[in-house]
């Protein structure tokens, strides 16, 4: 039995083409964020300070959808969710629909060990915050042009998507969208 | 969505998942990434952390199946992600990473690819894409 450590940036139709000004940032993103897990973890640390610890840092990367970066809703907002669970105990907490939250996984630590509940959502999860005083910032602070420019890709093609789907061709049929514009792959 | 699982040296285990969800998606819609047992599970077994559409994973609650196939039958990590995401899920719609308490690591996906690293304590490191 040994420590290890595993993390993920999203998954999705990520194009073998995938330009290397695309390619490089998330992969140098990928190490950095590995180096600090392995790092906590051969410090000692627990795992569950271990996966906050490299969940916040990632979502502080803009390439990466969540915090800074996260992509926007048909009303061009961002809703930020997460979650966090401790094995041993099966302790843990959720938070959704966040607009000012910087790190969404520690607040979600925080409904966790500061409340009696196991998760809380919008304007609760927000008055939650400022009550534990957890770094807030504008909503302007979490969407980049990159996703902006997604967004409109997507109403334009009428589907809702994830992670990294492309945007469609002129004149590619969305297959499996419904008459709401969703994707239907479930 | 991002995430993190790990364990250390004594098997205590943590998992953690994040996200900004779907692009285009309805104000107020929840995935699955803040739904314990769906986007996120940790127990005395294993840790996982889910990404994909979240809809499909919801309908799945695929981070408690893979715990569950370890708890009740029995089998180790690398099979049960295996099978819950090659088997029980519709391609192209979700990967998930995961570790043991004995320090095994899985990372499988059934979408193009999937934005992912591990390392363990006996010295291997991986980070990939596809």
């Amino acid at each position: 039995m040994g420590w290890a450590i595993a993390l993920h940036g999203g998954a999705g139709d990520i194009p073998l083409s995938l330009t290397l000004g695309s390619r490089q940032p998330r992969e140098e993103a990928l190490h950095h964020c590995l180096q600090i897990g392995v790092e906590a973890l051969k410090a000692k640390k627990p795992p569950l300070d271990v996966v906050e610890l490299v969940v916040r840092e990632l979502e502080n990367i803009p390439q990466f959808n969540a915090g800074k970066g996260s992509v926007l809703t048909n009303k061009g907002t961002v809703e930020m969710e997460a979650s966090i669970m401790d094995g041993r105990t099966k302790n843990c907490g959720a938070v959704s629909g966040l607009k000012t939250v910087v790190n969404a996984v520690s607040l979600a630590r925080l409904v966790m060990e500061k409340t009696p509940h196991v998760y809380l959502a919008f304007h609760g999860a927000e008055e939650f915050a400022k009550e534990q005083g957890v770094e807030t910032a504008d909503s302007s602070h979490f969407i980049t042009a990159e996703n902006v420019e997604r967004l409109k890709q997507a109403k334009e093609a009428h589907r809702v998507q994830i992670d990294y789907t492309q945007p469609l061709q002129n004149g590619t049929k969305e297959e499996t969208s419904n008459t709401n514009g969703e994707v239907q792959l479930g | 969505t991002v995430g993190c699982v790990a364990v250390d040296s004594y098997g205590n285990l943590a998992s953690a998942t994040s996200t900004g969800g779907l692009v285009n998606k309805r104000v107020g819609r929840i995935g699955d990434s803040p739904i314990i047992g769906a986007g996120t599970y940790a127990n005395e077994l294993c840790a996982i952390s889910v990404t994909g559409e979240g809809e499909a994973i919801l309908r799945a609650t695929i981070a408690r199946d893979v715990a569950a196939m370890m708890e009740f039958k029995g089998v180790s990590l690398e099979e049960a992600a295996s099978y819950v995401i090659h088997e029980c899920m519709p391609k192209g719609t979700a990967g998930l990473v995961a570790v043991s308490a004995a320090g095994e690591v899985a990372m499988p996906y059934n979408t193009t690819g999937m934005f992912r690293a591990c390392a363990t304590e006996d010295g291997y490191s991986e980070v990939a894409i596809w």
